[in-house]
């Protein structure tokens, strides 16, 4: 079912990092083969699973993207602690990457060209992006099958869906017809607030099916186990976040074996 | 004391424009005269203080950086519904902005140049950047006289730090040699959390007297003022939120005072 998903949501802090992260170290300890890819300078997903500072025998994402093409993308992985689980790391340098990419031929399908090779070896690859629409996620739009939105329930969070779902309709016109949502995730949910509610009705109302049942609750231990270098779901595999995101790793997998 | 404060982290989520915002407004309640900039393609602070969809007669931020030079920056301005504070709002066209820009002369300073002759009509001009270190960020660095860094107590956010700090010694070093850290704000802090804690002892282990006493707790009213298109300290003078951000104004003037 060899898949990729780009988490993305131009809104900063709505969790797309900790929802990549989870969710491929769940697929992976349901016995799934995962990559997960960090095309975000801040390397958050990188430091995440511990492998902050690393970089493949060949480098980082920055090198997989800017150099010359005919690389092994073998040369830019990790395997993580979790068996199962590959990492193609990030580093700083991605910063530059956007204007770099700019001058470079055929800059928005260069993550799409660099993973080619790599989906008869993945069940699932899950890529983590920026907090913005510049070309780093736009490459990331052209290289996905399928879209995995965090949304925060506040109001920032909701303006922002309009900009994200014009942006893949300008993807599907030109660069990638086939790209589709995966779904759409509510983050740090909490149901105790009006805000919330009314911003989950909202979003329900709009998306419909395509809003995960799964609701991720804010709990402190999705903040803590990043300075672990540990996912959630092995860091305190007991804990309300962690069993959350375990049990949306089931929800989408559930979804594929339907289609 | 006409001072450029630039509200930046390039990390997602940490509260830059709830910051931006509610300083912005307090202080013009407190009798400064205030312009807020909103240099972030999201339009967030632009629609948090009521002015979606809306652009001065000659237009928004984007006209005014990629347009010609020697436009009447007036053009730009709308008066919001706080008396003493203006706003040069954001529109979406800011997304396509940075690549715009790169092919531009001088296209680190626009935005100095743009708030120049601003100057000695305001005490006080705020601008609140988006979640990256791209080119719009660039330029709120090299058009301020200082930085206010707002920071959510959690792993990702400190990490993010570095590279902040590493741009601004490269903006100072090129571009922008008088700029300096006005601030760095604790923000969404819940004292009861290690992690919470932990990582407030680091910042002001590091900043020291640069951390504010004035610390920002979770409080929903900041998330709710928003969807009012106000900012919480018209919105809910009394809340936590607002009685924080109005107690950050006056330690902001009084630090401006001893200077
Ligand atoms: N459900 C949750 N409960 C509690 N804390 C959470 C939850 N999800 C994420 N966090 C914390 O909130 C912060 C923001 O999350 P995260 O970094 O994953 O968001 P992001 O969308 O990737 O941010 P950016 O836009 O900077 O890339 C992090 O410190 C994270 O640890
Ligand atoms: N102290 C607080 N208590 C509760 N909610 C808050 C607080 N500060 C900000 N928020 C809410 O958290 C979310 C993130 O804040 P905000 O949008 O100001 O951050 P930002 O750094 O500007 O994000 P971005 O990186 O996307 O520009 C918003 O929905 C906001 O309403
Ligand atoms: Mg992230
Ligand atoms: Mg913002």
């Amino acid at each position: 079912m060899s898949r990729i998903i780009a988490v993305t949501n131009q809104k900063g802090g709505v969790g797309k990092t900790t929802t990549a992260i989870n969710v491929a170290a769940a697929l992976a300890l349901a016995g799934q083969r995962v990559l997960l890819v960090d095309v975000d300078p801040q390397g958050n997903a990188t430091s995440g699973v511990g492998l902050k500072n690393q970089a493949g025998p060949l480098g980082t994402v920055y090198q997989a993207l800017t150099g010359d093409e005919a690389q092994d993308p073998d040369g830019f992985l990790l395997q993580s602690s979790i068996d199962g689980l590959m990492v193609a790391p990030a580093d700083r340098n991605l910063t530059g990457a956007e204007l770099e990419l700019i001058a470079l031929p055929n800059r928005e399908r260069r993550l799409a060209d660099f993973l080619a090779p790599l989906r008869d070896r993945f069940d699932v690859i899950v890529i983590d992006c920026p907090p913005s629409l510049g070309l780093l996620t736009l490459n990331a739009l052209v290289a996905a099958d399928t879209v995995l939105i965090p949304l925060h329930c506040e109001y920032f969070a909701l303006e922002g869906l309009a900009d994200l779902v014009a942006t893949m309709r300008r993807v599907r016109a030109a660069l990638n017809p086939a790209l589709d949502i995966e779904g759409v995730l509510l983050t740090m949910y909490d149901e105790r607030t009006n805000l919330g509610q009314q911003v989950a009705a909202d979003v329900r109302a709009f998306f419909k099916e395509k809003v995960y049942d799964t609701v991720i609750p804010r709990n402190i231990r999705l903040g803590e186990a990043p300075s672990h270098g540990l996912p959630a779901v092995t860091y305190d595999p007991r804990s309300r976040g962690a069993e959350a995101y375990t049990a949306l790793a089931h929800e989408i997998l559930a979804r594929h074996v339907a289609d």
